[in-house]
Formats: C-alpha cells, structure tokens, sequence
C-alpha cells in the first residue's frame, strides 16, 4: 500500500485522526484519546487493479486476463481503491448504565490500500 | 451512502472540499463506532467518574501487590524488538544491524538484551556448533576488543541469547551491530536465515523511568 504524498491522484491511504476531545466524546470513551481512521482514496486505472495482496503468480495472470476481458467488453471495468489491510481498535468506556466496559471492535483502523 | 460520478465511493476524495470532506469523515468515524458497540447513541454519564477516582480503582483492581509496586517503583519497563538488517556477511560471519528509536534511545535504560535468531543445521549434522557472537565497541572508545558471547546450538530452530551491558549500552544508544561467527567446519555449512518469517530480532527490556533511578542510586 502507498501513503497518500501531495497531490497524488492515485489510490492511496490518506491517514485521518479522530481525537474524542474534539468530537466532544472524551467523557465516555476513557482510552484511548482519539482514533486513527485513516481512509482509502484515489483513482484506479485499470492497469493498476488486482487482487489485494496477491503476490505475482499463475494467479495473478488468470485475473490480468480476465481484467483484459473486461476492458474489451465493458466500460469502466469496476476497479476500486479500497482497504486491504486493516486493524481493531481497542476502546475503554463508559457504557449506558455508567458500567466500565473494554472492548476490541475489529477491522478499524486502515492500515493499507489496494485497488480491488 | 455517497451519490458521485466516479466509478466508486472511493473516489470522491477528489470531488469534496476539504471541510466537507473532515465533517464527512468524522460522522462516519462517530457512526461507524456506536454501530460496532451496539448503541444507538452516545451514553450520557448521570454520575460522570472523575479521573483521579478511576485511576484508583483500577489500580485497586490490579490487587494491592500492583499498588505497592507502583507506590515504591514508579518506573515502568516495557519491550522494544528490533528486527534485524543484515549487513555485509560472508559464509564465515553474519553481519546483524539493529536500530531503535529515538524513543527507546532518549536516555531511557535498556535493562536486558536478548538475541532470538533461526539456524538451519543441515540434515547430517548431528554435533553441536558453538557460535560466536561479537558486540564491536564503538568508534571513538579506548578498548578495541570487542565483547564476545558464545553459544552452543544444538540442532535447527530458533536460539536465544542474553547479550551483555555492551550490548545494552548500544541498545541505549539507538544503533546495535552484532557479529555472529560459527566456530567449526559443521558450523561454517550452516545457515542463519533471515527470510520474512526468520529474520533475526534483539528483544530489549526498556525501563522507562531509568534516568531518575540512576540518578537515585547516585
């Protein structure tokens, strides 16, 4: 995956922190005290799509195919900068009856971007 | 759900103004986590818990052997690893770099360094192989001789080793050079992987109050 650098047009992660103080949600959620959300952006030319994080192989030239394919017959061809890695985030807080819960809530934090 | 002209969501990065684009992005981050805790809003604290009092009681929590230890040691120790960069080796020496950061390195002191490392024995060797393992003193320093670790290997796996206070010293210092030389003929045949799944790494037990503790000793 690439990080987002000045204007690159291309899919990317561009890397985006929620600090609860700011949303005004640091009296509930105890730790941590903000968030890295990061998101996916950019445009994926069809030369570029493939399977996230399949390496070159027999595999690898079956889809290519497949993608020539596609681009003969159709237009666009559907490729999409989405996140191909990613991480849970673990969050200490205060549920509705004031109990203190902790808990790891799966797949939030972006950690890569690929185009599907 | 985003209504764009792109070919996907994805894409609208470019179509957003950059206000619009962080209001967006925090009304998903807010969505997105009570979504995942199953609530359907915020919960609105009736007796709001200061932070003082939940510091206690957690550490109450962790039982009264924990609060003593924090009581007495306020220092706290954690683990750094380092993976290896190999440098320039040759069949008779392995040349291992390791780098901290400057987190770990900003006199912060490492209390124990150890070397975890995958030697690949070939199949017919059945004799121990000592290997040695040299911490080259830094430049600038009156001793040359460097600080030398031997280690008997016994067979393929993974091996570990307790480096010494020179070793520790460079931990400290951010920059890590190890030597690892094999001692006989058996030995020279076999091989210190370093692949994605066997890279060598140095595992370094960081005390994060350690100036003040030295400083209290003096």
């Amino acid at each position: 995956g690439i990080d987002c650098q000045g204007g690159s047009r291309m899919c990317c992660r561009r890397e985006f922190f929620v600090d609860f103080r700011e949303i005004g949600w640091h009296d509930w959620i105890i730790q941590p005290e903000g968030y890295a959300m990061n998101f996916c952006t950019g445009q994926c030319p069809l030369h570029v799509a493939g399977m996230p994080g399949l390496s070159a192989s027999f595999h690898t030239a079956v889809l290519n195919l497949l993608k020539a394919n596609a681009a003969a017959g159709t237009t666009g061809g559907g490729s999409c900068c989405v996140p191909t890695a990613r991480r849970p985030l673990s969050l200490l807080y205060y549920d509705r009856d004031s109990n203190i819960v902790k808990t790891d809530i799966p797949d939030m934090v972006v950690e890569a971007c690929g185009c599907s | 759900i985003l209504q764009t002209a792109g070919p996907c969501p994805s894409c609208w990065g470019a179509t957003f103004d950059l206000e619009s684009q962080r209001e967006l992005l925090l009304d998903l981050a807010k969505k997105s986590i009570l979504n995942k805790l199953h609530l359907s809003q915020r919960p609105t604290l009736s007796r709001p818990v200061s932070r003082a009092a939940l510091k206690t009681a957690l550490q109450r929590l962790r039982g009264p052997r924990w609060e003593t230890l924090l009581e007495h040691d306020p220092t706290q120790e954690y683990e750094v690893i380092s993976f290896a960069e190999t440098g320039l080796s040759s069949i008779n020496r392995t040349r291992l770099d390791f780098h901290f950061s400057n987190r770990t390195a900003g006199g912060r002191e490492v209390r124990q360094a150890r070397l975890v490392f995958f030697v690949h024995l070939p199949s017919n060797a059945t004799q121990t192989v000592n290997m040695q393992v040299l911490v080259p003193r830094p430049r600038g320093t009156n001793l040359t001789s460097p600080s030398q670790h031997r280690l008997q290997v016994e067979g393929s796996g993974w091996h570990q080793l307790l480096l010494g206070p020179e070793a520790q010293a460079a931990c400290g210092r951010g920059h890590l050079t190890l030597e690892l030389i094999p001692e006989s003929q058996a030995a020279h045949s076999s091989v210190i992987l370093g692949g994605f799944s066997h890279r060598p790494f140095v595992a370094a037990r960081v005390s994060a109050g350690g100036q003040h503790r030295v400083r209290r000793h003096r």
